[in-house]
């Protein structure tokens, strides 16, 4: 059976039979788009459905979540107004060479479940860098190795937020290397509610030209 | 005239029944869903005269003409799969990273001659 499955594996796009080491939890996101998916009528399958994400409009047949495999700079409180500074890193050397990439976003997840009642919460400060340059273990980044690529006040009332980062992933795959974001949370006054901060995660859409060529023509 | 075999509706060409199971193939460990789902395949005769329900070419009208004509020179036409759905897979990767793929072509809908 090994050839027959390997020749299967293959027709579905995957270089080897994939051995996980943990089962990490299903995103929602990936668990919601998949039910919708599922429950959909077959008569309404246009041939194009399967290469296009209607959640998120754009082109792609492939949705990937990357669990961040960063760490954090500092061990205890980062020096000065930054209540943060983290280290964050999506391993995109899984995507295969047929597959463009139309989306990335990413999410910063916080677990808090009270919201601070209104003009009592202090807004704190987002600022996400590109690093161009690998800092020693343990050393806070270069600040010549950075590059701002956004920066953003926030209060804590929502329990995540999301930003694109399409450009820097294409980026990634095709001129540079890819050596990960540093992510700055500060507050002016304190860092209320920080250690609500949970985790960050990419998304990552992409599009397997083997599998979404036009079609064979139907009769 | 008549086949020689006698044409039961069950003979004629349609969908039958597939069931692929992913825990059959031992790919339960990195599948997270579905378990399996109805792939079917097209199996029957392509009798002439083909009726309408047999979702057939004009070719295949013409080719079964022929073989009831010259049966050992040209044979029937095929049965074969004329509407498939996509199927999605949710899957664990070699990184333990999450993945939803599509797949179009994966399940037949329809079989036509």
């Amino acid at each position: 059976l090994r050839l027959q499955e390997s020749l299967l594996l293959k027709s579905l796009g995957l270089s080897s039979k994939p051995s996980p080491r943990s089962h990490t939890p299903v995103p929602s996101v990936l668990w919601r788009i998949f039910q919708s998916r599922k429950t959909l009528p077959s008569t309404s399958n246009d041939p194009g459905a399967a290469c296009r994400v209607e959640e998120f409009n754009v082109p792609g047949n492939i949705i990937r979540v990357f669990t961040d495999q960063g760490h954090f700079i500092h061990h205890g409180q980062p020096p000065g107004l930054l209540c943060l500074q983290k280290r964050l890193y999506f391993n995109l050397s899984v995507l295969e060479e047929g597959e463009r990439l139309t989306m990335a976003q990413l999410e910063i997840k916080f677990s808090h479940n009270s919201y601070p009642s209104p003009g009592q919460g202090q807004g704190l400060d987002l600022r996400l860098y590109r690093s161009s340059r690998l800092p020693l273990q343990g050393t806070p980044a270069p600040e010549h190795g950075q590059k701002l690529l956004l920066e953003r006040s926030f209060e804590q009332l929502h329990k995540a937020l999301v930003f694109d980062l399409s450009g820097v992933a294409r980026d990634w795959r095709s001129h540079s290397r890819n050596l990960g974001l540093i992510l700055e949370i500060a507050g002016s006054s304190g860092c209320p509610g920080i250690n609500s901060f949970l985790d960050t995660s990419l998304l990552v859409v992409t599009l397997s030209q083997q599998q979404c060529r036009a079609s064979r023509r139907r009769r | 005239s008549a086949q020689s075999i006698p044409i039961t509706p069950s003979s004629l060409c349609r969908p039958r029944r597939l069931y692929i199971s992913f825990s059959d193939v031992g790919w339960e460990n990195w599948i997270i869903a579905p378990q399996g789902y109805l792939a079917n395949y097209c199996l029957g005769e392509c009798p002439f005269p083909l009726t309408a329900e047999l979702n057939s070419t004009n070719h295949a009208i013409l080719q079964t003409m022929v073989h009831s004509l010259d049966p050992e020179g040209t044979p029937q036409p095929c049965c074969v799969p004329v509407r498939l759905s996509p199927i999605s897979i949710l899957y664990y990767d070699n990184s333990d990273n999450v993945v939803l793929r599509h797949y179009e072509d994966m399940v037949v809908d329809e079989c036509g001659c």
